[in-house]
């Protein structure tokens, strides 16, 4: 992870949020709440509040906008760029600004918030069945009043039920008319419009009139996007018009010709040979969820992550069952956790001296292990003897990531290497020095990465650390280990407080907070971990990937359960000479 | 759906944003505008080198195989769609 220059933060934990206008793409409330959801993301993690304020300057300001949208970082019509913000602090820092020429959706396609109807505001379901035809968009079918509907389940001749679609005929948002749908045909400017239109605006959003007359009324809204509205072209939002002719022929949905890249678009007038009206037919789109998580980040202070899964990496992809990543966590509560990150240092925020390592906390004393949050042991370990060379050693009892350091233990010393301080091996330390009342040898450790508590293994005993606090040594029977097991050789921190332990060719999912194995285990290691040898010696994460070591070697496999790297321990790993 | 017949002529739509951007500049504008190399350095150093070397720094952030070369993967990932931060630099 990384933050920005000087570490900003916020210097208050209770934050407010404002969203000053709404993408026409999706219903207001459908916007909210993937906000909501989105904050709750990084609340979850950290003593961060979040409220949403409706008038007045928020900490966090958060707006939709297209091309140049008022901060001198223009956005870049469809695709491309998606979304922009800002590190925490006064005025514009600390907002977060979305692309509106992209398709704003919850990544699987447009969703369609009925209104009205009988359906309690359920989306559309398409396709549906209505008088045995099936229709995949809004219809006006069987209505004299044009207004777009749809079933909200796969049969409206089956089970009755139905919505009313987004529509400028039911409903405008923004403006000052409370909502009012438009009213066609309207004068502006002396002029007569029988639709939406972008005419006198700047931003490319489609608004109308709610009277007769906006000369002498001047009440208007904005356009809500229609199911079939076009994204791009040079008719953003507005509806498709089925059928429509291009090049001579008649055309009654979305097609590719007439383009190489296979793309969908349609006609926004009856006929595109004349009026040469087009856009492109609505793509699964962006989820404005998980871009909105990921500008948020910004605004509390993260810069971008080098770590592919982690939602703080720069690029786009939809996930479906979304879940923070470690290196995500591990940024955000660098910054805002249970004292482990810099405090905050005046009213306002600002720039702290360059980043320091992780602050080791000098003789913190605890509470009760529930509300602890545990720094690392305090002050640097003393080398005991710096001439014991980890290059050395054939093999380690242990290896594991601590507060960002692997460590490497053997016979009752450890070294440590960091690949972000590029100091090369430190140590050997003494294991006793730094967690007193453990035994010479020890089979596996790892660090939870939500409590920063430390656990070790050795035989059938385990103690956990919490800085110097020591619980145990207790039976692993205490966990829901059986008692066939000899020993813990590993194991492999996973989101949401649980690490899978490994012994022999079984693995178990141990949940870290009641300190108990889930049920369904033990699982066949060689189950989802194939092509890692299965008496692994040492299991450990390490730079978000799975290492299994055996002898001087280890594999390495990604999060995707690949083995994409098979070398030595000590050359690749600890890079001895 | 009836599988749609060969794309007829193909046609030029109006207000379409095609970017007749060589892959060349697209990665020069791409590592300017994310930080990876500054107006100075693509206006002093030698082009090639400094290309290579910004090509370099931006492939190692985004986890991608560290060639130096405007290779396949590397246009891609310029193409993906992105967060408006830069990567490097405030």
């Amino acid at each position: 992870f990384l933050t920005f220059e000087g570490d900003l933060k916020w210097d208050h934990m209770d934050l407010t949020y404002r969203v000053m206008n709404y993408s026409p793409d999706l219903d207001r409330a459908v916007i909210d709440d993937a906000f909501r959801r989105a904050f709750k993301v990084w609340s979850d993690v950290t003593p961060l509040t979040f409220t949403q304020i409706y008038s007045g300057e928020a900490d966090i300001m958060i707006m939709f906008g297209s091309q140049e949208h008022g901060d001198g970082y223009p956005f870049d019509g469809k695709d491309g760029l998606l979304a922009h913000a800002f590190p925490p602090g006064q005025g514009i820092q600390g907002d977060a600004h979305f692309d509106d020429d992209e398709l704003w959706t919850l990544g699987t396609g447009i969703v369609v918030k009925t209104r009205h109807g009988n359906a309690n505001g359920a989306d559309c379901h398409f396709p549906f069945v209505f008088e045995g035809r099936s229709y995949s968009r809004c219809i006006t079918e069987g209505r004299t009043d044009g207004l777009p509907w749809c079933a909200t389940t796969g049969s409206y001749d089956r089970d009755k039920k139905y919505g009313f679609c987004p529509s400028e005929l039911l409903y405008t948002t923004g403006g000052n008319s409370d909502g009012s749908p438009c009213v066609f045909p309207f004068i502006f400017e002396g002029t007569s419009y029988d639709a939406c239109t972008t005419d006198g605006r700047s931003d490319g959003y489609r608004w109308c009139a709610t009277t007769a007359n906006f000369d002498q009324d001047k009440k208007y809204g904005f356009c809500p996007n229609r199911d079939t509205a076009v994204v791009g072209g040079n008719s953003q939002g507005d509806p498709c018009v089925f059928p429509f002719t291009f090049l001579g022929q008649s055309y009654s949905t979305c097609t590719s010709q007439g383009r190489q890249d296979g793309k969908l678009w349609c006609a926004t007038t009856s006929n595109y040979d004349t009026d040469k009206k087009w856009g492109f037919c609505p793509d699964r789109g962006y989820s404005i969820f998980l871009v909105a998580a990921h500008e948020f980040g910004h605004s509390l202070g993260l810069d971008h992550s080098s770590v592919r899964e982690a939602l703080m990496y720069p690029m786009y992809s939809y996930i479906q069952d979304f879940q923070l990543h470690p290196d995500d966590v591990q940024g955000i509560q660098y910054l805002y956790g249970r004292g482990s990150g810099p405090e905050p240092t005046a009213s306002t925020p600002v720039p702290t001296e360059k980043p320091q390592p992780m602050p080791t906390e000098a003789g913190s004393t605890f509470t009760t292990e529930e509300e602890e949050e545990t720094p690392e042991p305090t002050g640097e370990p003393i080398p005991v003897d710096p001439s014991r060379d980890a290059c050395a050693e054939k093999n380690f009892d242990a290896i594991t990531e601590i507060n960002g350091e692997l460590h490497f233990f053997k016979d009752g010393k450890y070294w440590t290497h960091s690949s972000f301080w590029k100091m090369g091996i430190q140590g050997a330390f003494s294991v006793a020095d730094t967690w007193p009342g453990l035994p010479l040898v020890i089979d596996a450790a790892f660090q939870d990465l939500l409590t920063k508590r430390i656990f070790f293994f050795a035989g059938r005993q385990f103690w956990v650390f919490s800085g110097k606090t020591m619980l145990g040594p207790r039976g692993i029977e205490k966990l829901g280990i059986g008692k066939g097991v000899g020993r813990i050789s590993g194991a492999l921190q996973r989101g949401r407080g649980k690490v899978l332990l490994f012994s022999g060719e079984n693995y178990w999912r141990l949940d870290v907070k009641v300190q108990r194995v889930d049920k369904g285990y033990p699982r066949a290691t060689d189950d989802i971990f194939t092509g890692v040898p299965l008496d692994a010696h040492n299991v450990f994460l390490y730079q978000d990937k799975y290492h299994f070591c055996r002898g001087s070697f280890y594999w390495r496999m990604t999060p995707r359960y690949q083995v994409d790297r098979v070398g030595y321990v000590k050359y690749d790993i600890l890079q001895c000479p | 759906a009836p599988l749609q017949s060969k794309p007829q002529a193909v046609v030029t739509f109006p207000g379409e944003l095609l970017s007749n951007l060589s892959d060349v500049e697209l990665a020069e504008n791409y590592l300017l505008r994310f930080g990876y190399t500054t107006g100075a350095e693509a206006r002093t150093g030698s082009k090639h080198v400094s290309l290579a070397k910004a090509l370099r720094r931006m492939q190692k952030q985004l986890g991608l195989k560290e060639t130096g070369e405007l290779d396949a993967d590397t246009l891609e990932a310029m193409r993906a769609p992105r967060c408006g931060v830069p990567d490097v630099g405030p």
